[in-house]
């Protein structure tokens, strides 16, 4: 057993988002799943690209390409190699 | 849905009427300008066009349940085909399983594909997509420069016709009275009195156990509270445990078992985090930080491997119970064995959550000398592991209905499904 240490996830809730969410009439069923690599892994970026890479890009800065998918961020858990967004829908 | 971003990949995956591939163009077009990637399809970051280069992109669903339904490119996958091949080149496009019945679609593009000059400015105008030249995937880095040791490794269960009484835990009104009988009594005393003082429209959450429809009253009697006693922190503690999405998410996580399918015992920095959609409908994202090595640094998993990518693991679920269209899905690239859950325990774990009438199983696992050598079990590189293999072909309760394995380039696809006996 170990002891939780300081590379904990911290989470983060959009309470605008999740406080008033309605799924009445969502249509829920199978998912679609895109996965877009832009290079063979983390520590091989392209020369240009900061060290953490797409985690650099700022969470607002996903919100317009979301509105495009039709969802909203309902909280996000970030940590030193990923960051989590939960989605509405 | 879901969205886990990485530094250098980013998967999404959503649910339902969403329209994925719209945000597609986009999403390219921030990994160049706010990220940086290379971008070749046009002269400067400032044309609308301009978006990065993809190292490769996977697109992957189940087969149509209601496809009249869909929006935009995803009413069938022969739009769906057309609108990634006019996005990229040298892509291409697998079904996989039984074509008149459960199947799952794939579109990959591959590390290195040729490249072809972009279409002119003119060519290709399409209402759809505001990209008009193609993305030409795979030359940030060629397949020759490819790290051999960077070991990827992606599972997912995808299940429908959920049994009943497992999918009535995703009900919005079942988890509130669930949450009910764990909110501290102290709490729910408060929550009482202060319910009680607004006239005694709803005894809520009681500890004589109230029933779900009952708590659907809350929300009536709250938009009063502003005009009448307010509540003490225990009552507003108790409110939000018993209705708030994420609250009520945790709650579901921990009573459907979904929170043990990676333990803290063995992933004890594992962050889970899961929503209660009303009325109802889940989803919960983990995120799996490996277990510090001996020194006390972060390992990997992948140690075996020598991975180059530490401690970046997920998982995902997202669960629809309606009777008429019950579905769940699971899925992580928590590499199976090695320190960790195998991937037999994985699935039965899963399974035993929602008792589906019906599944498939996909595992996508890199291909290599050094990639998973003790062998998740699920892949063509476990003749070691044949005990595992084992496992897969009985799953409790379930008949293995069809086995199929692509081998693609440098990734192996292995596709199960499974009906209940």
């Amino acid at each position: 057993t170990f002891s939780p240490s300081q590379a904990t996830p911290h989470l983060t809730i959009n309470h605008d988002v999740a406080a008033d969410l309605d799924s009445s009439n969502a249509f829920e069923g199978p998912e679609k799943l895109l996965e877009v690599w832009f290079a063979p892994g983390p520590t091989s970026l392209p020369a240009g690209v900061p060290q953490n890479g797409l985690k650099a890009v700022p969470s607002d800065t996903w919100v317009g390409m979301l509105d495009m998918v039709n969802c909203k961020i309902l909280s996000v858990i970030t940590s030193e190699n990923v960051d989590s967004y939960l989605l509405s829908e | 849905s879901s969205m886990f971003v990485f530094p250098h990949k980013i998967i999404l995956k959503t649910c339902g009427t969403t329209t994925l591939l719209l945000g597609l163009h986009r999403l390219l077009r921030i990994a160049a300008v706010d990220a940086g990637f290379p971008y070749h399809n046009t002269g400067s970051l400032d044309d609308i066009k301009a978006a990065a280069t993809p190292y490769r992109v996977f697109y992957s669903r189940k087969n149509f349940l209601f496809p009249d339904k869909q929006q935009g490119p995803h009413r069938s996958w022969k739009q769906e085909v057309k609108y990634l091949d006019d996005m990229f080149e040298g892509g291409s496009a697998y079904m996989v399983g039984k074509m008149n019945g459960d199947h799952w679609y794939l579109y990959i593009t591959s590390p290195g594909a040729t490249h072809t000059p972009p279409r002119s400015p003119d060519e290709g105008k399409t209402t759809i997509s505001p990209t008009r030249s193609k993305i030409p995937a795979g030359l940030v880095t060629p397949a020759e420069e490819v790290p051999q040791n960077v070991s990827d490794e992606t599972l997912e269960i995808l299940m429908t016709d959920l049994d009943p009484e497992n999918a009535k835990q995703f009900y919005l009104s079942h988890a509130s009275a669930v949450a009910c009988e764990q909110v501290p009594l102290q709490a729910q005393e408060a929550r009482k009195a202060a319910h009680d003082s607004l006239g005694g429209l709803s005894e809520s959450c009681t500890s004589d156990g109230t029933t779900a429809d009952e708590i659907f009253d809350v929300d009536d009697v709250d938009k009063g509270a502003g005009t009448a006693t307010p509540m003490t922190d225990q009552a507003v503690l108790a409110e939000s445990l018993t209705t708030e999405g994420h609250a009520l998410g945790t709650v579901v996580s921990n009573n459907c078992g979904l929170s043990d399918v990676y333990p803290t015992s063995i992933y004890p920095d594992a962050r889970i985090d899961a929503y209660m959609f009303a009325p109802c409908g889940f989803s919960a994202n983990g995120v799996i930080p490996a277990p510090p090595g001996p020194d006390g640094a972060q390992s990997s998993f992948d140690e075996g491997n020598k991975s180059t990518n530490p401690s970046a693991h997920y998982f995902t679920v997202h669960v629809t119970p309606e009777p008429d269209c019950s579905f769940a899905s699971f899925e992580t690239n928590v590499p199976g064995g090695q320190k960790g859950r195998e991937t037999a325990d994985i699935i039965e774990h899963v399974v035993r959550i929602f008792r589906p009438g019906r599944f498939s199983v996909t595992l996508f696992e890199t291909k290599g000398k050094g990639v998973n050598p003790y062998g998740s079990g699920m892949g063509i590189h476990d003749g070691a592991n044949a005990e595992s293999r084992q496992r897969l072909e009985r799953i409790p309760g379930y008949r293995r209905m069809d086995r199929i394995v692509h081998d693609f380039d440098d990734y192996d696809l292995i596709f199960r499904f499974y009906e209940r006996e």
